[in-house]
């Protein structure tokens, strides 16, 4: 057996389906609820069916292309896939809608493949198995509709264990069900799980007054269930103001303490000013500057932005840190490197970073929108066209002239409507393709027909060490892609298709030449 | 059984973390021992021969219905939130 990944850090779990009114969907939840007792009877788990999007783990139906970066390949083949346990799809089982699927839980392949065993498999996924090669196993990659007999294969019931221990009480002595009439071929057989269900023939009548009570029961679970989903929707909504104030309390602590360093580092600069001016005083004649332009004085304000205090203009927009700003956009542009953060933006020639930056983007780009809050990403394309991706549309220019017709949705790229923004644009280095990434996802652009690939999105997890929902990327003059997130950058190695060192290296030294604070350790030294 | 192309081959080996899915987006060309690891160690996972080459079992094998998780621990594929990863193989807890 094979440990995956992380585990869940609680036994109680909650499942949910997610398409409800699919033909079968009562029959679904049944297999499912049967699947799910068998890892519960074989370790300390609990599961729990609730209605609710905030299910640890989610069964979904789905075909082809299905939003996740590993599509479906209709009828045979691929089956179904899971994720591994973790927060948001952690957990989630996607079962293939183009297979023809049989929701009896019966030996007969003919009718359709058998969804229970199916799921038995899927859901070990979901609680941190990875594929056995024990071709016993339920883990077994391949299908193979076999049968649980009651006792879960020995490989799987050591793996579900060593995640989640054995269930303390003791089941009463298996009493093995009446044995189904086995049919001739080798595997054909049922799974078949209720080692304790009584078989008996209940009359008619006995039978409507079984079923009424049935549905009662069943009505009051749910409504049970459902107070319960509210308390626990309350619940959340408690922890979660609570998480944001945390949050918005760290932050305020954070940018306290940026402001403190700044202004300390201020001192040292004035210091150091003021010595070397000492110094240079007592060594040449002192030559007045022809013009003496007052430096407009930075100084971060409460929330870290600088403020610019020109006595005679009014305030602008306050502008980032140059030294201390994660990078909505970064790209190559006419040999230039330029630095997009909110609605500014820093050039960097071959002579550094050009003075007077960061400005705002409109002063180049003046067809941007009015309110720019901030661009989403930014390329050059192969017509040497610069390229500006702000929320669900995309605008192509001339140089600074926005080109007729733009800006456009990127659905007219080939990009899913349900898309709300493109994190990263980039020309790879390695084969000159291009690629917009967004979230777990990415697409390779083909120039050609102006769309997207129509085998894309694949999961990001292809650009091995980048990790999810980047800030941006592109490719500098050394023809190497760097991928950003937060402060710090990774470079790739295109040979290795992984990032050239695991730790992301601070931003601001390299490409806004800040210089090291004085607490910082050099990446070499460290 | 229609006989496995080298391509299917190739792309199987991929889906199921056999070869480093990576190579989707490089194309960075393969050794023929890398290949041959590969197809040994797929046949040995699904208990067919190993023979290291595409032959009638293996072919038949990439063509049964299966779980679309791959098989071996690859660049965190299946993986809910992508850590960083040193896309190398994961241990295999051993039994």
């Amino acid at each position: 057996y094979v440990l995956q990944g992380p585990k869940w850090s609680r036994t109680d779990l909650t499942w949910s389906v997610v398409n409800r009114t699919m033909p079968d969907a009562e029959k679904v939840r049944k297999m499912v609820a049967r699947a799910l007792s068998v890892w519960e009877n074989n370790s300390k788990l609990t599961f729990r069916e609730v209605y609710s999007d905030q299910a640890d783990i989610q069964i979904v139906f789905a075909r082809l292309q299905h939003g996740d970066g590993y599509k479906f390949d209709g009828p045979g083949q691929v089956l179904a896939h899971a994720f591994y346990p973790g927060e948001g799809r952690g957990g989630d089982a996607h079962f293939d809608a183009d297979e023809t699927w049989d929701f009896d839980g019966v030996a007969d392949d003919s009718r359709g493949t058998n969804f229970l065993n199916v799921a038995l498999h899927e859901l070990g996924h979901s609680l941190g198995l990875g594929h056995s090669s024990d071709t016993n196993a339920i883990m077994f990659p391949w299908y193979q509709n076999n049968e649980v007999d009651g006792k879960l294969p020995d490989d799987d019931r050591h793996g579900i264990q060593e995640l989640y221990g054995s269930k303390e009480k003791t089941w009463g002595p298996y009493r093995p069900r009446p044995t189904t009439t086995t049919t001739t071929t080798t595997t054909m057989r049922t799974l078949s799980y209720y080692p304790d269900k009584p078989v008996y023939r209940p009359n008619k009548e006995r039978e409507r007054a079984r079923d009424r009570q049935e549905q009662e029961r069943r009505r009051q679970e749910q409504e049970r269930q459902e107070q319960e989903d509210r308390r626990r929707e309350r619940e959340w909504e408690r922890e979660r103001e609570r998480q944001r104030q945390d949050r918005d309390q760290k932050e305020r602590e954070r940018q306290e303490r940026e402001r403190q360093e700044w202004e300390r580092q201020e001192r040292v600069r004035i210091e150091w000013e003021r010595a070397n001016r000492e110094r240079y005083t007592s060594q040449k004649p002192v030559t007045r500057p022809t013009t003496t332009t007052r430096r407009p004085t930075s100084r971060p304000n409460q929330n870290g932005w600088h403020q610019q205090t020109h006595h005679h203009k009014k305030p602008r927009k306050p502008k980032p840190d140059t030294c201390m700003t994660s990078y909505d956009a970064i790209s190559m542009i006419r040999g230039e490197l330029f630095i997009f953060r909110g609605p500014f933006l820093w050039r960097i020639g071959a002579s550094g970073l050009y003075p007077g930056y960061p400005t705002e983007t409109r002063r180049h780009w003046s067809a941007l929108p009015e309110n720019l809050t901030k661009v989403d990403a930014v390329y050059e394309n192969k017509r040497r066209q610069i390229v500006f991706f702000i929320g669900r549309e995309y605008y192509v220019f001339n140089s600074v002239n926005l080109a007729p017709g733009y800006p456009k949705p990127l659905t007219d790229l080939g990009l899913p409507s349900t898309l709300s923004h493109i994190d990263a644009s980039f020309v790879w280095g390695h084969n000159n393709n291009t690629f917009f990434t967004s979230g777990t996802l990415y697409w390779r652009f083909n120039d050609s027909t102006g769309q997207v690939e129509p085998s894309y999105p694949r999961d990001m997890s292809i650009w091995s060490g980048v990790g999810y929902n980047i800030d941006t990327a592109f490719q500098y003059v050394d023809g190497k892609t760097y991928f950003f997130k937060n402060l710090g950058y990774w470079e790739f190695s295109d040979d290795h298709m992984k990032v050239a060192h695991p730790r992301p290296k601070l931003s601001s030294r390299k490409w806004m030449q800040c210089a090291r604070s004085a607490n910082e350790v050099d990446d070499e030294q460290r | 059984t229609k006989p496995a192309s080298q391509d299917d081959m190739y792309n199987y080996l991929m889906q199921f973390d056999y070869l480093p899915k990576s190579n989707l987006e490089s194309g960075n060309l393969l050794s023929d021992e890398k290949l041959t690891e590969a197809i040994e160690s797929l046949q040995a996972f699904g208990n067919i021969p190993v023979t290291g080459k595409i032959d009638a079992a293996t072919a038949r094998l990439i063509q049964k219905p299966r779980c679309g998780v791959g098989d071996h621990r690859s660049a965190n594929s299946f993986s809910p939130d992508n850590l960083y990863h040193d896309g190398g193989y994961g241990v295999r807890v051993r039994r």
